[in-house]
């Protein structure tokens, strides 16, 4: 472990706990993408099916369980509880041009063909664009509330602190994985614009909105 | 050796 990974991880459980208040204090999900989601559902799932048989660390086991349980109960929020409040019109982007090439790029590029190996190498792939439903409906409805450009910047740093991190690693643990450090890069790289939108308007105060 | 490429990241 080290202090980008570590700050990786904890921007990646404040974006998740921005992310619940928003819903749970305002009582709606207006303006968040249940498309995006659920793909970090999936993210989770097919990610951490090796939480019972690979015990890492008590830190490693209890951030996975809070990713699984936040991410499945933000989808249960989302389509079932907040029902009402979600914003089917916006949220159209196509979920599965993002499930079926990821599918098979992990089919494909993968470090070893094994069930497991492909499922965590598919989680990797849809990771780094499973925000792009969110991007897409903030682009289509044109702004975001700021709480929710909060919860944006968080999930984008986390994965941009996993690029240091993954630096951190290869010098000094000679560490690497071409296939995560890839993804993460393509992750980070979608998040761009909003981070320059981000830093220009939002931490002035100003609501984020997108030129029409 | 095995342990080595355990995913320790999350």
């Amino acid at each position: 472990m080290n202090i980008f990974r570590l700050a990786g991880d904890l921007s990646h459980l404040a974006a998740i706990i921005i992310l619940l208040i928003k819903i749970w204090k305002t009582r709606s999900c207006a303006g968040i993408s249940g498309r995006s989601q659920v793909l970090f559902a999936i993210v989770f799932i097919t990610r951490y099916l090796d939480l019972f048989t690979n015990f890492i660390s008590a830190y490693n086991t209890a951030m996975k369980v809070f990713f699984l349980g936040s991410s499945i109960g933000t989808v249960y929020l989302m389509y079932l509880k907040f029902k009402a409040t979600y914003d089917h019109n916006h949220d159209t982007f196509r979920i599965e041009f993002l499930l079926l090439p990821t599918a098979l790029l992990s089919l494909v590029l993968n470090h070893e063909f094994s069930v497991m190996e492909i499922l965590w190498t598919f989680s990797i792939y849809l990771e780094s664009v499973a925000i792009l439903p969110q991007l897409f409906m903030v682009s289509k409805t044109g702004e975001a509330e700021s709480i929710t450009s909060h919860y944006l910047f968080a999930l984008g740093s986390y994965r941009g602190l996993y690029i240091l991190n993954w630096i951190y690693r290869y010098y000094f643990e000679g560490f690497y994985d071409i296939i995560a450090i890839v993804a993460g890069c393509v992750q980070t790289i979608l998040y761009c614009d909003f981070f320059y939108l981000y830093i220009t308007k939002v931490l002035k105060g100003k609501k984020l909105q997108l030129p029409a | 050796e095995e342990d080595e490429n355990k995913k320790d990241e999350l």
